[in-house]
Formats: structure tokens, C-alpha cells, sequence
């Protein structure tokens, strides 16, 4: 988990973490500009999603971690459009990774699209990072896949192969930039 | 827009 802070940190995503909800609730206020993650356990979210959704119906993709996926199943299939809920930590930490790499790859895209390649680049690369990482990570056992046949994940190619290559997104920006 | 990770801990 520490190791995932660091690599989201690093890669433009800052991690606020809090260990009361009006604490959350506080950061979501502070931060409504920008676009939230928002992890919790189960039993802190069944509360905490309800309330942010009400208050910022637009902002959110929320990430549950619990134990027992059934027991939190009823509540969080109201909110399935924005909600992932996951029974072990790593699938949600590769999951979450993955999730921010394609809003910056979007962001990226706007960027070349509005002429600033500069910025076009950092979040392409920031994308690079956190697909790779998250691509190691996902090989790391154990993870839920099979616990008694450990299996290792294939890499998801999905946005590395956006990405990478003469034509790729990292390439488009640094040709534009006139490297 | 910038992106911000809330973690509400004793998560894991």
C-alpha cells in the first residue's frame, strides 16, 4: 500500500488519506475542483458514498474494499454507474491505477488538442508509469484470481499500445513539441 | 482538473 502511495504520488496523484468521514467530507469540500478517487472500506462507504453523491452528484468514481463482497452488495448496486468493489487490496490498487492512468490519457488528449504538448507529455508519461506499475503490481501474488493455482496476469497492453510507438500519444507529444 | 486520491483509512 505504502509502495502504491509513493507511485500514485509521484505520478500526479496526490493521496489525502483521512481516518474519520468529516475529515473526508472536508477534503471532498476543499478539493471539489478536482476529480476525486475516493477509497473507504465497505461499512465506512455505505454511509459516506450516499452522502458525497448527494452533495457532488458529479465528481465521484469510488472504490470499496471489503471482506465479504455479498454483504455489501444491496447498498452498492445503487451506485454501480460510479462504484468498484473489490475483496482484496491489490486488485483495487491495480484497478485504481488503471483508472487514473485513462482520465489522464483523456486529459492528455485535450491538452495536444488545445496546443500545449508540454503538458500533453507529463500526463502521457504520468499514464506510461502507472500502467507499468500497475501491470507489475497485478503479477504480485497473492491475488484473488486462484488461491490455490497462483496465476499470473498478462499485461494489459489496452493503453501502453495508445501510448507507445512512432504514432503513440507519447510520441505525438514530443513530436509537437519538436523533439 | 487535477486529481485527488481520498483514502478514508482503516481500510486495509
Amino acid at each position: 500500500c505504502k509502495e502504491t502511495k509513493e507511485d500514485l504520488v509521484i505520478n500526479g496523484a496526490p493521496v489525502i488519506t483521512v481516518s474519520r468521514s468529516d475529515e473526508a467530507m472536508q477534503q471532498i469540500e476543499t478539493h471539489s475542483e478536482a476529480k476525486i478517487f475516493f477509497i473507504s472500506s465497505g461499512s465506512l462507504g455505505k454511509d459516506m458514498v450516499p452522502t458525497i453523491v448527494r452533495q457532488y452528484p458529479l465528481i465521484h468514481s469510488f472504490y470499496i474494499f471489503c471482506f465479504d463482497m455479498a454483504t455489501h452488495g444491496n447498498w452498492a448496486l445503487d451506485y454501480t454507474n460510479c462504484l468498484k468493489i473489490f475483496d482484496h487490496p491489490i486488485d483495487l490498487l491495480v484497478r485504481l491505477m488503471r483508472d487514473i492512468s485513462t482520465y489522464f490519457i483523456e486529459q492528455g488528449k485535450l491538452y495536444l488538442k488545445f496546443n500545449d504538448p508540454n503538458n500533453a507529455l507529463k500526463y502521457f508519461k504520468y499514464a506510461w508509469n502507472l500502467e507499468t506499475r500497475a501491470n507489475q503490481k497485478d503479477k504480485v501474488p497473492p491475488n484473488t484470481k486462484s488461491k490455490e493455482k497462483p496465476t499470473v496476469q498478462p499485461d494489459c497492453r489496452t493503453r501502453l499500445n495508445l501510448l507507445e510507438g512512432e504514432n503513440g500519444l507519447i510520441r505525438q507529444a514530443e513530436k509537437a513539441l519538436g523533439k | 482538473q487535477d486529481v485527488v486520491v481520498i483514502w478514508l483509512d482503516g481500510t486495509f
